[in-house]
């Protein structure tokens, strides 16, 4: 473990407290995608199936346990809780997301570690999780009046990534030049698709505006 | 190696 992981896991955990703190203190989710939700849920079933098979550390499992349960959770709330549901911009949340899926399912069966179930369930969830946020980003440039907990909720969901690489660009220097290309490089393209939103949440907080995104 | 690599990261 080192710092810039350490930091990324915490940037990631703090990013799905502030959108869960957003839905639940204001018993909405406007400007929030559901599609991106059940993506990232997704993710991290695919991702984290050793969970009872390899224990690798408390830490390890207690934040596997805390990905998968709050990302179920909020995907539950947005689907059956009455008060919530009801704010769900349905007809703006339309991501085509089974393409992300399927694309990403595709590209694991070519590209992985080891061509064994776990493994390309593993690849599966490095590249879904690169691209399950465009759902959300179409949302925000549609829904133009971005609240700040959804922004923040963005920022720190793209920060937690860069933080990752840098953690990547450690481990190569320290640990031996371990091959570690697929994340390397889907964990490029998921930061890469935030710049935008970054610039532009940048300039929102440096004029001191509500933060638009272009359409 | 062993046979299945070890993914240590979140």
């Amino acid at each position: 473990m080192n710092a810039f992981r350490f930091l990324g896991d915490m940037t990631h955990l703090f990013s799905v407290l502030v959108l869960l703190l957003k839905i639940y203190a204001t018993k909405s989710c406007s400007g929030v995608s559901r599609k991106t939700q059940e993506l990232y849920m997704v993710v991290f079933v695919a991702r984290y199936m050793d969970l009872f098979t390899d224990y690798i550390s408390l830490y390890n499992s207690v934040m596997k346990v805390v990905f998968i349960t709050s990302s179920a959770a909020i995907v539950w709330c947005m689907r059956r809780h009455p008060q919530v549901r009801r704010t769900y911009d349905r007809d703006q949340d339309t991501f085509r997301h089974v393409v992300l899926v399927a694309a990403s399912f595709v590209l694991a069966l070519i590209f992985n570690e080891r061509f064994t179930f776990r493994e390309i369930c593993w690849a599966f969830s490095i590249y879904l999780e690169a691209v399950a946020i465009l759902p959300q980003l179409v949302l925000l440039q549609r829904s133009r009046n971005v609240d700040n907990l959804t922004g923040q909720y963005v920022l720190f969901l793209g920060a937690y990534r860069a933080f990752y690489i840098l953690n990547w660009i450690y481990r190569y220097f320290t640990e031996g030049h371990t091959s570690r290309w697929i994340p390397w490089i889907a964990g490029l393209v998921q930061t890469a698709l935030y710049a935008d939103f970054f610039y532009y949440y940048f300039l929102s907080w440096k004029n001191n505006v509500k933060l638009e995104l272009p359409a | 190696r062993s046979d299945s690599v070890e993914h240590d990261e979140l």
